[in-house]
């Protein structure tokens, strides 16, 4: 599985809605300093609850709703695309199905090819800060589910596979009883 | 509770081995300070880059210090395998060749399969990616991403300048 | 007590609001949490760089936090001048554009007399350099400096990639 | 005043003598990872007791003597160079009196330039760990006086005149509390 759209709408230095395509293997940012690299990181940070508000540089989470526009809402999808290896005999049936039909099928429109899953996160300014809607595969969904969902892909808050800038000076200071630690929290 | 910690122990050590002979063509191992008690103990990095002696990262050089935890943290990445991995800036320290160096194990890593995601404004790194994606700062500081291309980093960024 | 502190702190203020206009074309400045009791107070330093909002250091990117924090290093520097300056790879976080600017801001130092040794493997530094001190390791992990040059720097490292 | 010369001994990575010259205005020193840049800026750290063997990366003094040889012993000498502007007259006379001996005397041969200072400092593996040796001018001194005559020129422990590797982000890491302590010491 690997991560083949990101759709980001308001969030931090996005104002409006941008949507970038990925690709398998390996892909690099780059850009000007301030230009919004890391941003693009937050973003899946965000959208998966990797991180709380402060990792991602903003005093509360209605901060990453970008300040140049009116709105009051942000959100950030992304699609992870599944290889056939990874799908289930059903799955399987269910992806020859979907793409037996025709390409101008309403039906086909509406529904989400079985090799791809999407998870998205909008807040929006409330009364007494902000509040947080999860979708999975377009549906209402909780962080809960979304965490046990992605667990099983060893995507978690305290997971290795997101190095935000300035982590490896952390690695690289850590105290020899932190890193013995982190071991611990392994095993 | 302590059998458990000794197997992810030796796990994460093997990998750590392994990976930087790789990355920086010498030995490194993990080193626990009370190996009899080890919950209870601090765990260094101990590497030798080829031609030196055997020294606690503590000691190192800014740049073989990047190195030697760059490793460590591929180490603990292999003991569980995710859909993706995102890279922000992890070669500051680093000199050309060694940014090259990284490069060449994300290639390896991505030819089996795992997909990387890794800001950097070296030319090494942007130069052994498949693809670039540009982010420049439109009026007002809007995030604009000027698309992917494969290997004109240049274009996209509008400035060569950048990469040095 | 407080009065030396006010003094100091407009000094230094003043310094850093000159500097860092020059660094990043945009405005900085110090803000104290509780300007009536600065003695039990917290200073942030503030800055919009051209074109974005005011936004504290805390909120910045990388490179921007990078930038201004050394802008209020220059700051304090101008405080208590000194016979010789020493800059340890302060460039890291920085894209090819701020190298240069920073790199213009110490030959801007220099030509008013000042010394600055500055460790660096940013190209952009080293071209503005008047001269550049070449180190290499020799079998064993011996340092050998190969001898002083005027902007002949890849010569002296043997590796113009280590520049990038 | 500037530095005209350094001279380090066994020092770190420095296996045997290494004589540096240095002139005024800009200069970088760039070379690969690992290959000493750092250890040049410590041993000016080191020679003029600006810092902690702990900065230096060392866990005591004695780790600082080159590990490649077998002496026990290891010396940084500094030599700076000041300007006609800072002598006062009866330096400038000493100057013009010694700038008109000949070359080949051995009068000159022995006399520091009134132009130029020293400060060189030497450590010896001792029973104990180690000893330290100051010396300024070429005559034997003391941490204390080195630091005093230092302070002058606002050259101290404490200054912001070096900034090692790292330093820019324990700067941008700082709490605003450590951040507004720097400007009490200034005051
Ligand atoms: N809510 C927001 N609205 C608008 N702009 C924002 C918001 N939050 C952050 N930003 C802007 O985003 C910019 C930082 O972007 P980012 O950290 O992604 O830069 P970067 O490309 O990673 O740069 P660097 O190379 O310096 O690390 C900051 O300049 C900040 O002003
Ligand atoms: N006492 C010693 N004897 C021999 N070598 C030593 C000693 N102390 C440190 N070193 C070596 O000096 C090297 C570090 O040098 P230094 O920190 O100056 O590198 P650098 O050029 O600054 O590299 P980087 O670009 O990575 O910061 C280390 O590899 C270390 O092994
Ligand atoms: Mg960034
Ligand atoms: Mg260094």
């Amino acid at each position: 599985m690997y991560i083949c759209h990101i759709s980001i709408d308001n969030f931090k230095s996005f104002n409006g809605k941008t949507d970038i395509p990925f690709e398998k293997g390996f892909t690099t940012i780059s850009g000007p300093n301030g230009s919004g690299k890391s941003n693009i990181i937050d973003s899946i940070l965000f959208c998966l609850a990797l991180s709380t508000s402060r990792t991602m540089r903003a005093e509360k989470l209605t901060d990453l709703i970008n300040n140049l526009s009116n709105r009051k809402t942000c959100m950030v999808e992304i699609t992870f695309q599944k290889e056939s290896f990874e799908l289930t005999d059903d799955e399987q049936t269910q992806l020859a199905a979907y793409n037996a039909l025709p390409d101008d099928s309403n039906d086909k429109a509406d529904m989400l090819p079985p090799d791809k899953m999407t998870v998205s996160r909008r807040i929006k300014v409330a009364n007494s800060g902000s509040s947080s809607v999860y979708t999975l595969n377009s549906q209402t969904s909780t962080l809960g589910e979304i965490h046990e969902m992605l667990s099983r892909y060893h995507v978690s808050p305290g997971s290795f596979n997101v190095m935000m800038q300035g982590d490896v000076q952390g690695f690289v200071n850590m105290s020899p009883m932190e890193r013995r630690k982190i071991i611990d929290e392994i095993a | 509770k302590r059998g458990a910690f000794q197997k992810s122990f030796d796990e994460i050590d093997g990998h750590f081995r392994s990976i930087f002979e790789t990355l920086a063509a010498g030995d490194g191992h993990l080193v626990l300070s009370n190996p009899d008690d080890p919950l209870n103990s601090g765990m260094t990095l101990m590497a030798r880059p080829r031609g030196k002696k055997m020294q606690r990262i503590e000691a190192m050089s800014g740049g073989e210090k990047s190195l030697t935890s760059l490793a460590f943290v591929f180490a603990l990445q292999r003991t569980m395998p995710a859909p993706f991995y995102a890279l922000d800036e992890v070669d500051m320290n680093l000199d050309g060749i060694n940014v090259e160096k990284l490069a060449n194990m994300v290639v390896g890593e991505t030819t089996k399969g795992s997909q990387f995601l890794v800001v950097s404004l070296r030319k090494p790194m942007i130069e052994r990616s498949a693809r670039t994606i540009g982010v420049t700062q439109k009026a007002g500081g809007r995030t604009h991403v000027t698309g992917v291309r494969l290997r004109t980093a240049e274009e996209d960024t509008g400035n060569t300048d950048l990469l040095h």
